[in-house]
């Protein structure tokens, strides 16, 4: 009954990551594979930057950013895509069972520290070695012409793009992504949390449910649940390193501008 | 809480716009 239980868990957060976000690993991957009808539009220098701003992204979320610089067009529409990700993964953390019931403010801390490191996890679903999807999957930017901008831009994806590799070889799909997505918001660990050990007792269901989802999904790959737990504690170091560059950015790229709600998280977050 | 008024109203309110 127990095991009927994490099943019938790991099934609704699977339907939960379903409804509420809008990419996810099997659509990315049937676009970057060729799978899809239209192929995406492939930005590889400014001239194909310029043409997917034309025609690609919506002109109302452009709102004063047109006349800056390529770089910090680009840096303004990657914040566009972690607000609506960080509205995804709020919905998607209420999803949890339980977790509507806990402390508000312990609801809050959960979602300030795990926002980013499930943003990066579910970032590898829409990376390959050659670039990542952009504008809902409409164009591929180049990892060479992210490479390719001026510094400290050129510092931001490269990093994310070695995680992907090796996170990517595991071949996790969207129903272990799922329970993996759940299990990093629960972290009993974070800074200020009240009710620590209720928290610690629901990751230990979602994680035991991963556990054993991962054993059916993938019953060859025997290492999978602590290289998964590694996972975990890389993908904290990646967000630390990231919150350093965005605070070195926002204090020497006067162009910048951070939203309010990524302010939030990134205020005192390390 | 005002730290994180808009992860709050988040929380609270799916609906509540949050525009760039």
């Amino acid at each position: 009954s127990q095991m009927a239980d994490l099943k019938s868990l790991a099934k609704h957060m699977f339907e939960a990551y379903l409804k509420n976000f809008n990419m996810n690993k099997t659509k990315a991957r049937a676009i970057l594979t060729g799978k899809a009808n239209i192929p995406p539009f492939v930005i590889h220098d400014m001239e194909t930057l310029r043409l997917a701003e034309e025609n690609l992204v919506s002109k109302q979320a452009v709102n004063g950013i047109q006349n800056k610089e390529a770089e910090v067009r680009i840096f303004q529409r990657c914040q566009c895509t972690s607000v609506e990700t960080v509205r995804e993964l709020t919905e998607f953390a209420k999803c949890i069972p339980e977790f509507i019931n806990l402390d508000l403010n312990d609801q809050v801390t959960l979602l300030k520290y795990g926002v980013y490191e499930a943003m990066f996890a579910m970032l590898a679903s829409i990376m390959n070695k050659d670039g990542l999807l952009v504008a809902y999957g409409n164009g591929f930017m180049t990892r060479e012409f992210l490479k390719s901008l001026r510094k400290p831009f050129n510092e931001i994806m490269e990093p994310k793009f070695e995680f992907a590799m090796k996170f990517n070889a595991l071949e996790l799909d969207d129903s272990d992504l799922s329970l993996f997505v759940a299990a990093i918001i629960l972290s009993g660990d974070r800074p200020g949390l009240v009710n620590v050990s209720q928290i610690e007792q629901m990751q230990e269901t979602i994680v035991q449910a991963l556990r054993l989802h991962l054993h059916s999904n993938h019953p060859d790959a025997i290492y999978l649940f602590p290289k998964l737990l590694q996972k975990m504690a890389d993908l904290r170091q990646l967000v630390t390193e990231h919150a350093q560059l965005v605070q070195k950015i926002k204090k020497t790229e006067a162009d910048t501008f951070l939203h309010p709600l990524l302010q939030e998280i990134y205020r005192d977050m390390y | 809480k005002e730290k994180h008024k808009i992860l709050h109203r988040l929380l609270q309110d799916s609906t509540s716009p949050v525009d760039l």
